[in-house]
C-alpha cells in the first residue's frame, strides 16, 4: 500500500497496477517528480506485462520526462527488445534524444545490447546522430570495445550502400 | 546504472569516462 503506481509498475505487479488505476484513472500517465510515468518505470525495469497492460489501457508512449528521457530510451538502455518492439509499433520517435544527446540506439550500444541495436537498425534508427560529446553509435561501439555491435553497425552501413 | 524502486530510473551519461571527440 505504500508503493506508488510507479513503483508498482516497476515491480511488475499487473494486478496491483490495475487496482490502483481502477481507483484513480488519472494515475495512468502520472508523472513523478522527475517526469517519469508508470510506463517509463515499467520499461526501465523490463516489466513487459505491465508495459503491455499500460499501453492497452491507453498510456501515452510518447511522453518524455523532464530531461527528455523516454520509455524507448529506457527500454533500449536495459536491452529489453520486446518492449522496444511494442513501443516502436506505436509510432514513438525512434531518434528521440535526451539530456546528453542520447538516442535509443546510442543507449543500446552503450549497454552492449546487440538484439536491441539490430531491432533499432531494422526499424530505421539514424546512425549519424551523435551524443553531445560527439560519439556516433559506431564511434561509441569502437570506444567501448563492443566488437560484435561494431560489426553489426558496419554491416548495416555496407548494406545501405550495396547496389542490391 | 543501478535501478532502485526508491528513485526514478535514470539514464547514464552516454560517454562517461570516454575522451571527448
Amino acid at each position: 500500500d505504500c508503493l506508488s503506481i510507479h513503483q508498482l509498475a516497476a515491480q511488475g505487479d499487473v494486478c496491483q497496477v490495475a487496482v490502483h488505476l481502477n481507483k484513480d484513472c488519472s494515475l495512468l500517465n502520472k508523472q513523478d517528480d522527475r517526469g517519469f510515468t508508470p510506463l517509463m518505470w515499467a520499461a526501465a525495469f523490463g516489466e513487459k506485462a505491465v508495459v503491455d497492460y499500460l499501453l492497452a489501457e491507453g498510456a501515452d508512449p510518447k511522453t518524455v520526462a523532464w530531461e527528455r528521457e523516454s520509455a524507448l530510451t529506457l527500454a533500449s538502455m536495459g536491452g529489453f527488445v520486446d518492449i522496444v518492439k511494442s513501443l516502436l509499433a506505436l509510432g514513438v520517435d525512434i531518434n528521440t534524444y535526451d539530456w546528453n544527446g542520447g538516442t535509443p540506439i546510442l543507449y543500446a550500444v552503450r549497454g552492449n545490447h546487440i538484439q536491441c541495436v539490430q531491432e533499432l537498425l531494422d526499424r530505421g534508427a539514424d546512425l549519424t546522430i551523435e551524443s553531445d560529446s560527439g560519439y556516433s553509435p559506431t564511434a561509441l561501439a569502437v570506444a567501448l570495445g563492443h566488437k560484435k555491435i561494431q560489426k553489426v553497425l558496419e554491416e548495416h552501413v555496407l548494406q545501405l550502400y550495396s547496389p542490391d | 546504472s543501478q535501478l532502485s524502486l526508491y528513485c526514478s530510473p535514470s539514464l547514464p551519461n552516454i560517454t562517461l569516462g570516454l575522451p571527448a571527440t
